[in-house]
């Protein structure tokens, strides 16, 4: 499903250069479930940013579901995440205009679905993440931790080949977090491939393998025994 | 140190009306180390808001060092708040546009202290952060977890009498969790008063006393064992 070579990205800020990710190869079947770790400024987010197309690298390739994606331009990039891809942020980023529901049923705009059926989906993914009661409010209007819901129902609701989040339950509660990655087990178990980041071990093994970082490269790749 | 009495706050959104705090007293004397801790959703951002001047309430009252700040002017918060109050935000609220350097220097501006004393008080909070290498980049240009150190090395420069965090350690590590904890319990050491909302109870052990929020209202209220 996604078949990592040799990557290379390059932050050149202020005269400096800083090799964010260095040589990176990652191969990820179709239906795995996998977790990224690694200590603050690793590349992790980095890594997320190029899986998922909303960032180019500069050596390397990268083949997504038989695709070669290694140099698409924005339009195709676009065309491909909006049907092959759910995303959750680091940072949420919702509409802060739109209310919740239309947040949710963003994706579904862009793949040209039907009012009527934007909206039972939409319902669908947000009983699923329990915030069925929020949907007129706007994203200034509820907590951190229901941001993230709302963003994790909006990834969900095109039911992408993959789902790709970044730190999906760091601004949620115990409880809220075993709820999401029943979640994420679900969708995983109905076949959707999942790759997350956390930096909480008890998170990691809810996933099925764990992949860590440092100082942008590759450093260990580990089976979870009994997910 | 804070003194809030049967604090009750409500969001009016939509035509709905929802009890975000249901009278909340709380006593947090000066040197104390106070997690808040609670489900996703049950008031402890909206308490923050409160503690930290950001916020009014509909009803009761908050003593803060001992003066009456339940009805301030905008311009008396804000006073107020820079003098008495560091804040660290869920959301990092960095000013985008501003380098680190600037941003860890932006209350001290508003304190009207001199730009040579501003430059060496960031570099020296920028260290207890780790980040004495980024001062030229932009809140865009670093990782999720670097924009949390960044916040804390802002909210501490001021030498405030309260620190406040809202999930201080959400984005990071754990090893960069420790260093931040071991840099509020420092502080404490010193004679600041600290209070951080945590949704993860390793953290809270770091801590001296935890308050539990449920459904808006103040539920239980233990102290540490060995700290
Ligand atoms: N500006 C607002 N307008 C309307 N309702 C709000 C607003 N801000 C928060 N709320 C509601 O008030 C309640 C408490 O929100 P708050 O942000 O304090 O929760 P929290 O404990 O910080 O949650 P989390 O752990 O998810 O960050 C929630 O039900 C939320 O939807
Ligand atoms: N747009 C950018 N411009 C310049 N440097 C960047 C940019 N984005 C990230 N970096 C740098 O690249 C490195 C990796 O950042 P990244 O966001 O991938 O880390 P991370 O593993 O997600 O960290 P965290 O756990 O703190 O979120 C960091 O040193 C960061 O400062
Ligand atoms: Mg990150
Ligand atoms: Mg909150």
């Amino acid at each position: 499903m996604i078949d990592l070579k040799n990557v290379k990205k390059i932050y050149h800020t202020g005269g400096e250069e800083l090799i964010a990710l260095n040589d990176v190869s990652l191969q990820i079947k179709k239906g795995e479930f996998t977790s990224i770790m690694g200590p603050s400024g690793s590349g992790k987010s980095t890594m997320m940013n190029i899986l998922g197309l909303l960032d180019r690298f500069d050596e390397g390739s990268y083949i997504l579901n038989g695709q070669n994606v290694s140099s698409l331009t924005d339009n195709e990039s676009a065309h491909v995440r909006n049907k092959e891809i759910g995303f959750v942020f680091q940072s949420f980023n919702l509409m802060p205009r739109m209310s919740i529901l239309e947040n949710v049923e963003l994706p579904m705009v862009y793949a040209k679905v039907s009012a009527k059926e934007r909206h039972e989906r939409a319902m669908i993914a947000l009983e699923k993440v329990g915030l069925a009661n929020r949907v007129k409010h706007k994203p200034n209007e509820i907590s951190g931790g229901q941001k993230q819901r709302v963003a994790i129902a909006r990834a969900i609701v095109n039911q992408p080949a993959v789902l790709m989040a970044d730190e999906p339950t760091g601004n949620l509660d115990s409880k809220t977090t075993l709820e999401i990655m029943k979640i994420f087990q679900d969708l995983n178990a109905d076949g959707t491939t999942v790759v997350m980041v956390t930096h909480e071990p008890d998170v990691a093994q809810y996933t099925k393998r764990i992949v860590s970082f440092k100082d942008g490269r590759l450093m260990d790749d580990q089976l979870v025994e009994n997910p």
